[in-house]
């Protein structure tokens, strides 16, 4: 099956979401 | 266990896998047998999407602001940090071990790395360990005897965490770290 991937800088943005904090 | 499961929230990113952070304390000077070792160690969080990761680790103290015989583990859910369990009675550990000052930033590329799947092994991974006080990481995997993977490991670290030249890293099975408790063997590999 497909695998969730997510390179560094994608999840750095991530932490700047809204819904993240 | 009657555990309410963990899942992604509306509009949030799900990860491949969910994970735990657990926590323990070391107590140097008394051997630790398996079942001290248990009830040392303590869950803290279970998450299973980006946004729920970093709500709750923005908010944790860095490896490098803590002191003494701590260990923080992050491993897939249902994986207890523990060489006894059914996932890593087979596996071993690349360790890892950095100059001060170095062990947040790695820690946190090590981390984005696994939870993004950077590592590509399949179902290899089962966690990863910093030990505070040696400054020191750990990259578990389930099966020791299979080189292409823990070559792969090994090369995926090393583009992920920048290692500085002369990093110290050395691959250990469970059964070594059983028969042999102590820390680095003689068996080490430099980064040049």
């Amino acid at each position: 099956g497909t695998r969730i991937m997510y390179d560094r800088k994608f999840l750095l943005e991530c932490k700047n979401s809204p819904i993240a904090r | 266990s009657k555990r309410k499961a963990v899942i992604p929230g509306p509009a949030e990113h799900p990860l491949q896998y969910n994970y735990t952070f657990w926590y323990s304390r070391r107590t140097p000077s008394h051997p630790t047998s398996s079942q001290s070792y248990e009830q040392n160690i303590k869950q803290i969080i279970t998450f299973a999407s980006v946004e729920q990761f970093w709500r709750f680790y923005s908010h944790m103290v860095c490896p490098g602001d803590l002191t003494g015989h701590s260990d923080f583990h992050l491993f897939k859910e249902g994986i207890k940090p523990m060489w006894e369990d059914d996932a890593n009675k087979n596996g071993g550990k690349w360790i890892i071990q950095l100059w001060k000052g170095l062990a947040s930033p790695c820690w946190e590329n090590l981390i984005l790395a696994m939870l993004g799947e950077q590592f590509m092994v399949g179902e290899e991974i089962c966690g990863a360990v910093v030990f505070v006080r040696f400054q020191e990481f750990y990259i578990w995997n389930k099966t020791a005897s299979d080189q292409a993977t823990t070559a792969r490991i090994r090369d995926t670290l090393q583009q992920v965490l920048n290692l500085p030249p002369n990093t110290i890293m050395e691959y250990k099975t469970h059964t070594d770290s059983i028969k042999m408790p102590g820390r680095l063997g003689p068996q080490r590999l430099l980064f040049q």
